[in-house]
């Protein structure tokens, strides 16, 4: 099954 | 100090009980400018932006930038002693522990008072592209609160697909499969039925369901959702706030194992 990508995988913390 | 009153207190009430489920507790930020949040839920796959400009409000003052750490369960028992037509003033000194929250009816014969413990927040910003996105369907809210409700009795994941056919979800599970399409659709005359399907390259991306049915936990603030999807993004699910500002929803794509 498909995994969970993380919003950090596309947005820099900043 | 910070002072902010909104006549109609039910947009506030409506717009935690749109959060409380996705993120425990948050910085709301307080500015000249207005009010803003952002906040992740704890497994950080998704996140809350809320922008609530000064002019929306019937009267705002900000005379100094400051985060309110809000738990908000707690803001929500607060905001749930508010009538449906009571004006609400939020109220803090600079550097406060404490948000005051007054309510007031309309007939002005009622007022009440409440202090909301604040709490320090360690919270940390994520930098958002503006971007142009691949597709984004306005739709309405209660038509999207429908269709993730109903794939959610099916499947556990949504493949959301635009094409110049229209907008498809599909989801299957131990029961079954299950697909809705949604066409272009504006012979209403009431605007707020229309579909509207802005294409620029057809793209399919695959979701959680949970995430997608708790954002529609904000269909009482609008009546209409936009989605904005981009190969390899995550999905914006957003509402507009009236003249307020709006609530937005970032939710992480399922990627390919």
């Amino acid at each position: 099954s498909p995994l969970q990508a993380h919003l950090y995988d596309y947005f820099l913390a900043s | 100090m910070f002072e902010a009153k909104i006549s109609q207190g039910s947009v506030l009430k409506k717009l935690v009980e749109a959060l409380k489920e996705l993120v425990t507790e948050g910085n709301i930020d307080v500015s000249p400018s207005g009010m803003s949040l952002q906040a992740m839920d704890s497994s950080h796959v998704c996140l809350v932006s809320l922008v609530l400009r000064d002019d929306g409000f019937d009267h705002f003052r900000c005379d100094r930038n400051m985060p309110m750490g809000i738990h908000f369960a707690n803001f929500s028992k607060i905001l749930k002693c508010a009538g449906n037509d009571d004006a609400i003033t939020l109220k803090a000194e600079d550097n406060a522990d404490q948000l005051t929250l007054m309510f007031e009816s309309s007939n002005q014969d009622r007022i009440s008072d409440f202090d909301l413990k604040l709490m320090s927040i360690e919270s940390e910003h994520l930098g958002i592209p503006d971007q142009d996105y691949s597709a984004e369907i306005k739709m309405p809210a209660s038509e999207y609160q429908r269709i993730v409700r109903d794939l959610t009795s099916i499947g556990d994941t949504v493949l959301i697909s635009a094409t110049k056919e229209g907008i498809k979800f599909s989801t299957s599970g131990d029961v079954g499969t299950a697909n809705v399409t949604l066409r272009h659709n504006t012979t209403s005359e009431k605007q707020e039925e229309h579909t509207i399907i802005d294409l620029k390259e057809p793209v399919a991306l695959t979701f959680a369901l949970r995430y997608l049915k708790n954002f529609s936990n904000a269909t009482a603030l609008a009546p209409q959702v936009k989605l904005s999807l981009t190969k390899d993004l995550p999905i914006v699910v957003e509402y507009q706030v009236g003249e307020l500002g709006n609530i937005r929803f970032y939710l992480a794509p399922k990627i390919d194992d």
